[in-house]
């Protein structure tokens, strides 16, 4: 193994890293987890620890760039070089670039994820054979509705399982039409465009009108990446393979070798090659993100490259299902950092839940698509009960060490709730519990997995219905429903009919009579506890019949009759007093609602 | 019977991989990853053996000086922009 020059290397354990924009070629939170996987690998046999940020004070700054991106060495266009970094230090040091002119993948193809339909979001299979004919990218073969479609395993005919690709016909991203789908044709500047255009724009992405003039109702969204289509190099990044397309005066369907020596697939991006000229390659394997970025992560921990070909240190990529550490790697980095810290003793198990990184919620969503035209059979929500939570919390040790088991410790809660008469405050995993009743003291730590095995650490919010007794978790786009000690879920938001613009549930307002509002943001809906659906018509601004409350709440709940929003560490207090709503009161959630010292 | 189909082969626009000889891309890639400090080569073919050395020992290449096909497909593969010598 090499080390850098003096042996850089980082003088902390706990090392933060920020992950500064991503690439369109995988979703997010499979970059996430590759790049947490890839942190863990170094982790695994070292005493450092790798903590996710939201900013430049990170130690390792991550980000996916083309050509020159700033820091002067440039990339080079598909292939070849394929990401680098800095060696550990301050400012750039330590940082990790990788080359978006790559397709980054898991390193066995694209990987696209899939839209109702009836595999439960289970990505596309490619290829997969539907009526004897072998697919390696989305079709609309089949569908009367022209929505791409793909089969999430090998054998569609045999199989069936099948789910929607992203695509613009199905919803758009962001803009301002909520999500919904594309109009073709639609009319920009006079002139009709019957695909998603780059015109109009600088930054090269991709939108179309979701009416049929956008020059009358200016109404627009961002088209989703079709990444089993997109072409990578060539003279045309970023587009759309155009089939059939002409080359050498024949009509190709699918990507083709012909014409080149080197083995790339290829296709053209217009319809006539042989006129336009325009190309790019198509998907292909591509590289695995997670074994680039354990490679990449070796250099910023502060490993040089090694001449054994086996190891994860040598310059070359070359793809493995096997563990990527060698030996070599792992003396490099000994050398380095040392061992991993002795596992501490097993202790009972109502002690020390797990630790989580803060993680506060993302600002951009990623807006789901409406329901589609046909979504087949979804199957069965998986029905609980998953197994009966305690009959009450497990008894927490009176004094805890662990200062971030204290709750006054905690800055910003996922979720807090009534239930049960009880103020219940969720973080991480855990929860505790408060009562102007009992004294007034906080009950806590507990595990959330002690008492509602099925739900996730990471909550956005929770409330409990009056009428029903029925316990509501929300968590991203999913919904848990606590029936004493059954549960229903998780289901999917549009199961209680919200639209796909909106990512997650911020908070609840139970009204009485089984009505409920249910916060998003800045918009809130009805919700009918017994239908369990809400009113899509519904949707109102918050700050209509709030007036007065912070716009970017993180959570709003009701407590002895009012309702809080809060934003970061602070409380807004609404009470109802002769049907007006008016803050009364603004506070910190630590020391005005729990009394803390 | 038919004669066997030549392939066609089309220089692509925005192609540069397949403009370069195979001594340009040794030249350009031993300079990328640190085996020489400046673009001296050229014309120099006992600088270009040694340094061809240098890079073959590196990557545990047969070290045989030349710019023989092994060390040209490893010239070719993907691989990390860290260069293999220097700083």
């Amino acid at each position: 193994f090499q080390t850098f020059e003096g042996d850089l290397k980082w003088k902390h354990e706990n090392i933060t890293y920020w992950i500064q924009n991503y690439s369109e070629d995988l979703p997010r939170d499979v970059i996430d987890d590759a790049f947490a996987r890839a942190f863990a690998v170094w982790s695994a046999v070292t005493p450092l620890t790798f903590t996710r940020v939201y900013g430049q004070e990170a130690d390792i700054v991550i980000q996916f760039g083309v050509r020159e991106h700033g820091d002067g060495y440039p990339f080079d266009g598909k292939d070849g070089l394929l990401a680098h970094a800095f060696p550990p230090g301050p400012g750039i040091q330590g940082d990790s670039h990788f080359d978006d002119e790559e397709l980054w993948s898991l390193g066995k193809g694209v990987v696209v994820p899939t839209f109702f339909g009836n595999a439960d979001g289970a990505p596309c299979h490619f290829p997969f054979t539907f009526e004897g004919r072998s697919y390696s990218a989305c079709t609309t073969d089949g569908r009367s509705d022209d929505q791409l479609w793909c089969s999430t395993t090998a054998d569609f005919d045999t199989d069936r399982r099948f789910g929607f690709c992203p695509s613009e016909r199905l919803y758009t991203q962001h803009g301002n039409s909520d999500g919904k789908p594309c109009v073709f044709p639609f009319t920009f500047e006079g002139r009709s465009y019957s695909a998603c255009t780059t015109d109009g724009r600088s930054d090269g992405y991709r939108w179309c009108a979701t009416t049929a003039n956008y020059d009358q109702d200016k109404l627009y969204g961002f088209c989703p990446t079709r990444v089993d289509s997109t072409v990578t190099g060539g003279n045309s990044a970023g587009e759309l393979c155009v089939f059939p397309f002409i080359f050498l005066g024949k009509e190709y369907s699918t990507c083709t070798r012909d014409g080149r020596n080197d083995g790339h697939l290829w296709c053209a991006t217009t319809s006539n090659f042989d006129n336009d000229r325009k190309w790019g390659f198509c998907p292909d394997q591509g590289y695995s993100l997670f074994l680039v970025a354990a490679h990449e992560f070796g250099h910023a921990l502060g490993l040089d490259h090694t001449n054994v070909p086996e190891a994860l240190m040598y310059p070359m990529y070359s793809y493995t299902e096997q563990p990527p550490l060698h030996e070599d790697d792992v003396k490099g980095i000994q050398h380095l950092y040392g061992g991993p810290r002795p596992k501490p003793e097993p202790r009972p198990p109502t002690t020390t839940p797990e630790t989580q990184p803060t993680a506060p919620p993302t600002v951009c969503t990623t807006v789901r698509p409406s329901e589609g035209p046909t979504t087949g059979p979804t199957g069965p929500p998986s029905a609980g009960p998953t197994g009966a939570p305690t009959a009450g919390p497990s008894v927490a040790p009176t004094a805890s060490l662990d200062p971030a088991e204290n709750v006054c410790n905690v800055d910003i809660f996922d979720a807090i709730a009534e239930m049960g008469g009880y103020l219940h405050l969720f973080k991480d995993g855990r929860y505790w519990r408060f009562s102007e009743a009992q004294g007034r003291r906080v009950q806590g730590p507990f595990r959330i997995r002690d008492t509602w095995p099925a739900l996730p650490p990471k909550l956005d919010s929770a409330f409990e219905e009056p009428l029903t007794k029925k316990m509501f978790f929300f968590a991203g786009r999913q919904v848990w429903v606590y029936t004493g000690a059954s549960v229903l879920g998780p289901r999917r938001l549009d199961k209680l009919g919200f639209g796909p613009e909106v990512a997650e549930v911020t908070g609840a307002l139970p009204r009485g009579a089984g009505k409920v509002l249910l916060f998003s943001r800045q918009n809130f809906w009805r919700f009918d506890a017994k239908s369990q659906m809400v009113d899509p018509k519904s949707a109102s601004p918050v700050d209509q019949m709030f007036p007065g409350v912070p716009l970017n709440m993180h959570d709003v709940f009701q407590y002895r009759d009012e309702a809080y929003f809060c934003q970061d560490r602070f409380y807004w207090r609404v009470n109802s007093q002769n049907e007006v709503n008016q803050v009364d009161e603004v506070g910190y959630v630590t020391y005005d609602l729990l009394q803390c010292p | 019977a038919p004669r066997p189909h030549q392939p066609t082969v089309v220089v692509f626009p925005g192609d540069l991989g397949t403009t370069l000889t195979n001594k340009q891309l040794a030249e350009e890639y031993l300079h990328r990853y640190g085996y020489t400090q400046v673009m001296e080569l050229s014309d120099d073919d006992q600088a270009l053996s040694r340094a061809l050395r240098v890079l073959q020992r590196r990557l545990s290449l047969p070290e045989t000086g030349e710019l023989d096909s092994t060390t040209l497909e490893a010239m070719r593969a993907p691989r990390c922009g860290v260069p293999d010598l220097g700083k």
